[in-house]
Parts: C-alpha cells; sequence; structure tokens
C-alpha cells in the first residue's frame, strides 16, 4: 500500500 | 463546493484581485485555490484591501437564506467585524438583510510554484465526477494512468476492480464534451478516492475539468469559473 503525501513536502510555507 | 473539505477560510478582497482564497484541508493533503475576479460581479469596490474570516457553514446558512433569482450584495466596512448580506428580488418590493460574524483565522499560506507538468487532461466534469463517486464505492484509492492514448482511472478494492479507459476525441458540436490528452510523458499516479470525491463537489461551477499531472507531485484540479477559477492541489499516494 502506498503512503498518503501532504502538500508540506512539494509547497513552501510563506 | 469547499465547505466539506474546509471549514474556516481568509477571504482576500483587493480592487485589482478580486476575491481570493486559499485553504488547507485539516490533513494537509487538499488545497484549495479560489479566484473570482472583479469582473465577475455586477459591481465591485474594495477602497482597502480586506481580509474576511469567514465559517463556510455559516456562510452557507446565509447564502441560503437568499432565492436563486435575487441579487445579493455584500458588504463589509474598513476593519469589519461583520458581512453584511442583502438580498433583493427584482422589482425590490423584498428586501432581507443579513449580518454574519467575522473571525481572525490564523492560517499559513503555501507558496505554489510554477510546475513543470508531464501531462494534462480536459475531460467533461459531470464524467471526471461519475469516475470519482463510482470508484470510491470499489476502493479508497484510485489510479490514474495517462498515456498519449489514453486516460486510464482504477480501482483496486476487497469485492474486485474496476477500470475506466477514457480516450481522446473531439466533439465539434459540443467542445466541452471533449476528452484532450496533452503529453509530455506518461504518468501513473494514486490518490486517495475520498479526496477526488470533496474534489467533484465543485462539479456545477464548470462544464469541464482540467487535471495537471506529474510524477510524484500533486495533482492540479481546475474548474474555470466564468472570470477567475477554483483549483484544487492534491497530494498523491506514493512509497517514500
Amino acid at each position: 500500500t502506498q503512503k498518503q503525501q501532504t502538500l508540506a513536502r512539494f509547497f513552501g510555507s510563506q | 463546493s469547499i465547505k466539506d473539505s474546509v471549514k474556516l477560510c481568509n477571504f482576500n478582497c483587493s480592487q485589482s484581485q478580486g476575491i481570493t482564497v486559499q485553504a488547507i484541508d485539516d490533513s494537509r493533503v487538499l488545497l484549495i485555490a479560489l479566484k473570482i475576479d472583479a469582473g465577475s460581479f455586477q459591481e465591485f469596490r474594495c477602497d482597502k484591501d480586506l481580509v474576511l474570516g469567514l465559517d463556510l457553514e455559516s456562510l452557507s446558512k446565509i447564502l441560503k437564506q437568499g432565492n436563486n433569482e435575487e441579487y445579493l450584495t455584500l458588504m463589509a466596512e474598513d476593519s469589519p467585524d461583520n458581512l453584511m448580506a442583502v438580498f433583493e428580488d427584482k422589482k425590490k418590493d423584498r428586501i432581507s438583510e443579513f449580518s454574519l460574524k467575522l473571525m481572525d483565522i490564523d492560517s499559513d499560506v503555501l507558496t505554489i510554484d510554477d510546475m513543470e507538468t508531464d501531462c494534462t487532461i480536459t475531460l467533461p466534469a459531470y464524467e471526471f465526477a461519475k469516475i470519482a463517486k463510482d470508484m470510491k464505492t470499489l476502493s479508497e484509492s484510485l489510479k490514474i494512468v495517462v498515456t498519449k492514448d489514453s486516460v486510464k482511472f482504477n480501482a483496486e478494492g476487497q469485492i474486485g476492480t474496476g477500470s475506466v479507459i477514457l480516450k481522446p476525441h473531439t466533439d465539434m458540436d459540443k467542445p466541452e464534451e471533449s476528452v484532450k490528452i496533452e503529453l509530455n510523458s506518461p504518468v501513473a499516479l494514486t490518490f486517495g478516492a475520498k479526496y477526488l470525491n470533496d474534489i467533484v463537489k465543485a462539479t456545477s461551477l464548470s462544464s469541464t475539468v482540467t487535471i495537471k499531472l506529474t510524477d510524484k507531485s500533486p495533482a492540479l484540479f481546475e474548474y474555470k469559473l466564468p472570470s477567475g477559477y477554483l483549483r484544487y492541489y492534491l497530494a498523491p499516494k506514493f512509497d517514500d
């Protein structure tokens, strides 16, 4: 089973 | 369309941008970016940039007070505590006024860089909604596999498996019925069916949805508005 990624891994915080 | 995904949202208002919203769901998997250009409104005036912190469930309750044919005017003062909503029928012999309490919402904003895209798919919004809803009954994950000849939606669950394959075609009479695939490189990505079902709640807003996919990156689902857009960025599932 694949793991759900979160957006923080891809997008930077402002 | 978005109130099942996010509860509290800051609505940013400015004369040049109109209304923009960025909101992230609690699980940090789905990001919603809404833009309603000033030109979408019969009249739009914003003397000073404003942030309106709104509870979407509450906003929804207020908006349901109006009838579809009525004019809606939304008003806020500088440094407002409340958002005013006024409904008027065309003859202006029925006027209803509501005031909605605003909130201070502490939300962090993510920076979304222009993404390289492996492929872009455009298909009828209702078609995508049906696939997302149907496949969720089979599995909690939906795999999207795109090649130059087709886009395949694949679900594997306890009771069995299912797939829907769409091939690109152009409908000259009804362009919104067309399926378009622009491909730089083939891609196979898996998404949570629950989130896809949140996304398709926007189906009534646009006749088509555009999906941009890139290997091991969040997908972009875009519903174009008459003047603006509703975009969803969804993080995929994959092995670390």
